[in-house]
């Protein structure tokens, strides 16, 4: 039996709404831990993987692994149902073919219930854990999602090149090319607005933009993002949550 | 130009 309460409706629909574009049909699994999930966008180049840890939750109970294979839009319909402050709990039994969502403003003394039917879904599951990274990156995500917006105008392909001391971005399109320059530093008052850079070996990365406007739909969950980079592998791009985190998984490009 | 990989080049299947 999974009987999992979040105190407020918004943070489940945040999460939902930050990578129900990229992919559609994902199980989502549950466990003593909180609920994780891991896709792969049909282009498989972006990998989306979510852990709610059960700090995130007002009440948390799962007796046994239980899987939720749902489809994301199907879900975000039933969502936006709900009101945000509203009390949501997630309710399954141990072989469940659906999900219980029940929305309730506990002051007005509304409840809502609504069943999603759930699926099979038969999904790789990527190795992902262990990877190292040359650069970590961790940077007000508003920022981050400004720039992907605004140098995608001229590009469909984003250039991230990361030194000691400065992070650049690129983009060089037909109608003419731009860059952003981030500077690592500390704002004391609002430690959320620094920006810092970790770096083992410098980096000079390819990403299409496509892929990052997707991501930068995440900017919602948190004010910071972590950016891991390493030549020649993926890209990590990760938004915390208050325990848990989403995490993007990039492919990069190559000059061929 | 540029080519685009897919992440199976560097993950494993768990």
């Amino acid at each position: 039996m999974l009987e999992a309460k979040f105190e407020e409706a918004s943070l489940f629909k945040k999460v939902i709404d930050s990578f129900k574009d990229c992919v559609q049909l994902v199980n989502f699994n549950c466990s003593e831990h909180g609920i994780a999930a891991q896709a792969v966008d049909d282009s498989r180049v972006l990998l989306v993987s979510l852990s709610i840890g059960t700090e995130s939750f007002q009440d948390f109970r799962c007796d046994r692994n239980v899987t939720l294979g749902a489809d994301l839009s199907s879900l975000s319909k039933i969502l936006r149902c709900g009101n945000n402050n509203d009390n949501l709990t997630l309710i399954a039994d141990d072989t469940p073919d659906s999900l219980l969502l029940l929305f309730e403003d506990t002051k007005k003394d509304r409840i809502s219930e609504y069943s999603l039917k759930l699926m099979d879904i038969d999904a790789d599951f990527l190795d992902i854990e262990g990877m190292q990274y040359d650069t970590t990156i961790t940077m007000p995500s508003a920022e981050f999602a400004k720039v992907v917006r605004d140098l995608n105008q001229l590009s469909d392909s984003l250039n991230i090149l990361v030194t000691k001391d400065t992070v650049k971005f690129v983009a060089e399109g037909d109608i003419g090319s731009g860059s952003v320059i981030v500077k690592p530093h500390t704002d004391m008052d609002k430690p959320d607005d620094s920006v810092k850079v970790e770096l083992d070996k410098p980096v000079d990365l390819t990403f299409g933009s496509k892929y990052l406007l997707d991501i930068i739909k995440g900017a919602g969950l948190s004010n910071q993002i972590t950016i891991k980079l390493s030549s020649e592998t993926p890209a990590l791009f990760e938004f915390g949550l208050q325990s848990g985190y989403l995490q993007f998984f990039l492919a990069p490009k190559f000059n061929e | 130009q540029t080519l685009q990989i897919e992440l199976q080049n560097y993950y494993t299947q768990d």
